[in-house]
C-alpha cells in the first residue's frame, strides 16, 4: 500500500530506476557488467533500498508502477508513432527486466537457490498484482504491452545460458508456470492475447516440455491448456463466433498442432483432463488431441483390408492417463455403490439411480454432469478391461457383453435422453485414439452398444457421434477411424437397412463418400 | 428419428449451414489446418521456429535469437581500431548496404558520394537511388529496390531538379 | 446467451483485440547508435 510507503522511498526508487536505465542503455557497458552491477548494488545499500524485505518488495513495487504509469504515458501521447512507442517504453522495461534478473542471478549465497527463487517469486507476485489492479482501475482501457513485455524479457533474461540460472531452470519455470496460471484470461482477459503468446513462445514451450528432465514441466504445462480451454468454453458454445474469440481460438488450434508435431505424448498423456474442458461441440480441437500417438508407434493403415486389430501388441497395453479422474466420481457414496455393483452386480436400484447422478439441472446446455460422465465411462471400462483380462482373454465384442459394466453401460444408452445419450457416446468416443487397449475397448463396446440396442434412436446417435467426428476436417484419431469401418463393413451391424442413413439426400451423399474411401 | 439437435437432423443442420453460412459451423465443420501457416509435414521439430499463436509463418532464420558467447561481443572493444573501408574498391551492393543501415552517420553519407560518383542519383521525391542503363536514352533506368535489395529497371520521367546533389563530405567532416 | 462474467470477460478481450501483442515485443531491441553521427538530408532513409 503506497499510504505505508518510508517518506522519500518513491523519490529514491525513480532516481535509482532513471540510473539503471541510463546505464543499462549505454551498449559500450557489456564488458565492465559485473563491477557496474556491484556498484550499483551499494548504491541501492546506500539509499537503504536492501536493508530489509519490507522496503525490498515496496522498491519493486514502485518500480514496477514507475514503468507502468510511463506505459500509459507514452502509449497515449499523440505525437509517438507507435513505433517510438515501443522503443521507449521497452527501454525502460528491458533495464528494468535486466536488474532484476542480475538481482535474482547474484542474490543468497553460491549454491542456494532458495535466496534467488524467493527474489523472483515475489517479483513476479508484485507485477502480478499491479497488472491485476490496473485491469480493475483501467477496465477497457487496460494496456497489456508493459506487462507482456516484462514477463517476456525476464524469462528470456533468466533462460540464457548461465550455469546458475540453467541449475534453478525447473524453479524457474516452475515460478513463471505458477504466475501465468494466476494470470489466466478468466482472471486477466484484457491480458489474453499477451498471455497466450507467452505460454506458446518457443522458448517457454522447448523448456517446460523438451528441456526439463522426467517430463516434470508436463503438469505445469497441461494446468495452463487447461485455463486456456476453460476459458475458451463459454465462447465456443455459440455456433457463431466473435472476431476476438476467433482469433483467440485459431491461436489456440496453432498451439495445439505444435504440441501434436512435437509433443504428442504429451497430448496423449493428459487428454482426458482436456476432453473434461473443451465443449462437446469443438471437434477439431478435441480431434487434435485425441489424434496424437506416440512417436515411436507407427499406426496400421485403419483401411488395411481385415485388420486385425485385437491381434495388435499394443492392444494389450493401457494407455497412461495423467489425471485422477477417480477423484470426479462423486459423492464418495455414489462411488461405492458403483464398485460394488461392479463386483456383484448388486443392488439393481443402482442402475436406476444412476442418471439422477449425472443430471445435475434443468438449465439447457449445462443439464448434465460432463466430468463426472467421462470419468464414470473411463473408470468402468477400465474396470471392465482388468476383469476380461484376469480371466487371460483379450477384450472383444462378444466377452464385453453380460457384465456388470455392459449392463450400465446399457443402462446409459437406454436411460438417458437425448442429450445424456450424447454426452455419454461423447464420453466413449474421447476414447477412440491410438492404438491401446482402452481404444480396441471402447471401440468394441460402442460396436455392442449398436449390435444389441433396443431402439434405433441409440444407433442412430452412435452413428451421430462417429461421424461427426470424421466430417470434420482432420486430423482424424486412428480408434475412430476403425471404429466407423467396422461399422459400415462389418454386415453384422446391417448399417445400411437403416433409415437414418438414408433419410436426405446430403446425409446418404456423406455415407457414400465416406464407404468409398473406406473400401 | 431424433428430432433435436442430438440426432442425425442435428448433424444434417450443420452440413446444409456450410453451404450458406460457413461462418456459422467453424467448430462443427473445421478449417483447413494446412492453412494456419505450420509446415506439419516437417521432419523437423515446429516450436523452435514458432512465431507465436497470432503468426502465420514460423519465424525467418534472422529472427530466432541466438546466445552467443560473450567472447564474440567485441564491438566495444575493436569498434575504434578497424580501419576505415576503402568506398572505392567496394561492390554496389555492399555501398547500398553502408548507406541503408548507418542511418545518421557519416558512413551514410560517404556511402552515397560514392554512389554518386558511380553515376547514381538519389530521387528526391520517390526516395531510390537510380542510374541510366548503358545504351538506352528512352527513359528507362535502373533503381535500388531497398526491400528485395534488387537492381531493378523501370520507365521513369525525370526532372533533373528532383536528384539530390552530392553530399558535401569534407564539409561534413570539418563538422565533426 | 453469456453469464454477466463472461459478458464482462468478453468486453476486456475486445477491447484487447485492438491492441494485440506483435512479435516484436518479445525480441530484443537492435540499439544501433551511429559511429559518427552527422546531419542527413531529410530525403535519406531515417530508420
Amino acid at each position: 500500500n503506497d499510504c505505508d510507503d518510508p517518506p522519500g522511498l518513491q523519490e529514491k526508487t525513480e532516481f535509482l530506476l532513471k540510473d539503471w536505465v541510463s546505464i543499462y542503455n549505454q551498449s559500450n557497458n557489456l564488458s565492465r557488467e559485473t563491477k557496474i552491477f556491484t556498484s550499483f548494488v551499494q548504491k541501492m545499500n546506500m539509499y537503504g533500498i536492501l536493508k530489509t524485505d519490507d522496503l525490498i518488495t515496496r522498491f519493486f513495487r514502485q518500480a514496477t508502477q514507475i514503468c507502468i504509469d510511463l506505459v500509459y504515458r507514452i502509449l497515449n501521447d499523440p505525437s509517438n508513432s507507435p513505433l517510438q512507442a515501443r522503443t521507449k517504453i521497452f527501454h525502460w522495461i528491458d533495464a528494468f527486466v535486466h536488474l532484476i534478473a542480475l538481482l535474482v542471478r547474484h542474490s543468497g549465497e553460491a549454491g542456494n537457490p532458495t535466496t534467488k527463487i524467493n527474489l523472483l517469486n515475489k517479483v513476479l507476485g508484485i507485477v502480478l498484482g499491479i497488472l491485476l489492479q490496473d485491469q480493475e482501475l483501467h477496465g477497457t482501457a487496460f494496456q497489456q504491452l508493459g506487462y507482456h513485455r516484462f514477463f517476456v524479457m525476464l524469462f528470456l533474461e533468466l533462460s540464457s545460458p548461465d550455469a546458475v540460472l540453467e541449475s534453478l531452470m525447473l524453479s524457474i519455470m516452475t515460478a513463471f508456470s505458477h504466475t501465468y496460471h494466476l494470470l489466466n484470461p478468466a482472471l486477466a482477459p484484457g491480458f489474453c492475447y499477451a498471455w497466450l503468446e507467452l505460454i506458446s513462445h518457443r522458448i517457454f514451450i522447448g523448456r517446460i516440455l523438451a528441456q526439463i528432465p522426467q517430463q516434470k514441466g508436463w503438469p505445469l504445462y497441461s494446468q495452463l491448456l487447461l485455463d486456456l480451454f476453460r476459458y475458451l468454453a463459454p465462447f465456443l458454445r455459440n455456433a457463431e463466433l466473435a472476431k476476438p474469440v476467433q482469433l483467440l481460438y485459431k491461436g489456440t488450434l496453432r498451439v495445439l498442432l505444435v504440441l501434436l508435431h512435437d509433443f504428442p505424448e504429451f497430448l496423449c498423456d493428459y487428454h482426458f483432463g482436456f476432453c473434461d474442458a473443451i465443449p462437446p461441440n469443438c471437434i477439431q480441437m478435441r480431434n487434435i488431441i485425441l489424434a496424437a500417438f506416440p512417436r515411436n508407434m507407427r499406426l496400421p493403415d485403419p483401411f488395411t483390408p481385415n485388420l486385425k486389430v485385437d491381434m495388435l501388441a499394443e492392444t494389450a497395453t493401457a494407455p497412461k492417463i495423467c489425471s485422477n479422474y477417480v477423484f470426479n466420481i462423486q459423492p464418495a457414496n455414489f462411488k461405492k455403490d458403483l464398485d460394488s455393483y461392479l463386483k456383484a452386480r448388486a443392488p439393481v436400484t443402482f442402475l436406476s439411480e444412476l442418471r439422477s447422478h449425472l443430471q445435475i439441472s434443468n438449465e439447457p446446455g449445462s443439464r448434465y454432469n460432463i466430468p463426472l460422465m467421462n470419468a464414470l465411462v473411463l473408470y468402468v471400462g477400465t474396470q471392465a478391461i482388468s476383469h476380461i483380462r484376469s480371466k487371460n482373454f483379450v477384450p472383444n465384442t462378444s466377452n464385453i457383453a453380460h457384465s456388470a459394466h455392459m449392463d450400465i453401460f446399457q443402462n446409459l444408452a437406454v436411460d438417458l435422453d437425448t442429450e445424456g445419450r450424447y454426452l455419454f457416446l461423447n464420453a466413449i468416443a474421447n476414447q477412440l485414439r491410438y492404438p491401446n487397449s482402452h481404444t480396441h475397448y471402447f471401440s468394441c463396446a460402442v460396436l455392442h452398444l449398436f449390435a444389441e440396442a433396443n431402439s434405433e434412436a441409440i444407433q442412430e446417435q452412435i452413428t451421430r457421434v462417429l461421424l461427426e467426428r470424421l466430417i470434420v476436417n482432420r486430423p482424424h484419431p486412428w480408434g475412430l477411424l476403425i471404429t466407423f469401418i467396422e461399422l459400415i463393413k462389418n454386415p453384422i451391424y446391417k448399417f445400411w437397412d437403416h433409415d437414418f442413413v438414408h433419410c436426405a439426400p446430403e446425409i446418404s451423399r456423406l455415407f457414400e463418400s465416406v464407404a468409398r474411401s473406406c473400401m | 428419428m431424433v428430432n433435436n439437435q442430438f440426432g442425425m437432423v442435428g448433424l444434417l443442420t450443420f452440413i446444409r449451414a456450410a453451404e450458406s453460412d460457413p461462418n456459422l459451423v467453424t467448430l462443427a465443420l473445421g478449417n483447413d489446418l494446412t492453412g494456419l501457416g505450420l509446415n506439419l509435414n516437417s521432419q523437423e521439430s515446429l516450436h523452435p521456429t514458432f512465431a507465436g499463436p497470432f503468426a502465420d509463418h514460423p519465424c525467418r532464420v534472422q529472427d530466432v535469437e541466438c546466445n552467443v558467447p560473450t567472447e564474440y561481443l567485441i564491438n566495444y572493444a575493436i569498434k575504434d581500431k578497424l580501419s576505415a573501408p576503402i568506398l572505392n574498391k567496394l561492390q554496389e551492393d555492399l555501398l547500398f548496404f553502408l548507406f541503408y543501415t548507418n542511418i545518421g552517420d557519416i558512413w551514410q553519407m560517404m556511402a552515397a558520394a560514392e554512389l554518386y560518383g558511380r553515376d547514381w542519383r538519389f530521387h528526391i521525391e520517390e526516395k531510390i537511388w537510380i542510374t541510366r542503363i548503358p545504351g538506352n536514352n528512352q527513359g528507362k533506368f535502373y533503381y535500388f529496390d531497398a526491400q528485395s535489395w534488387k537492381r531493378m529497371s523501370k520507365d521513369f520521367q525525370i526532372d533533373a531538379e528532383k536528384l539530390d546533389k552530392c553530399p558535401n563530405i569534407s564539409a561534413l567532416v570539418n563538422m565533426n | 446467451p453469456l453469464h454477466k462474467d463472461h459478458q464482462l470477460q468478453f468486453k476486456m478481450m475486445e477491447a484487447a483485440y485492438y491492441h494485440l501483442p506483435t512479435p516484436a515485443d518479445s525480441e530484443r531491441l537492435n540499439i544501433y547508435l551511429p559511429r559518427t553521427p552527422v546531419p542527413t538530408p531529410q530525403h535519406y532513409p531515417q530508420q
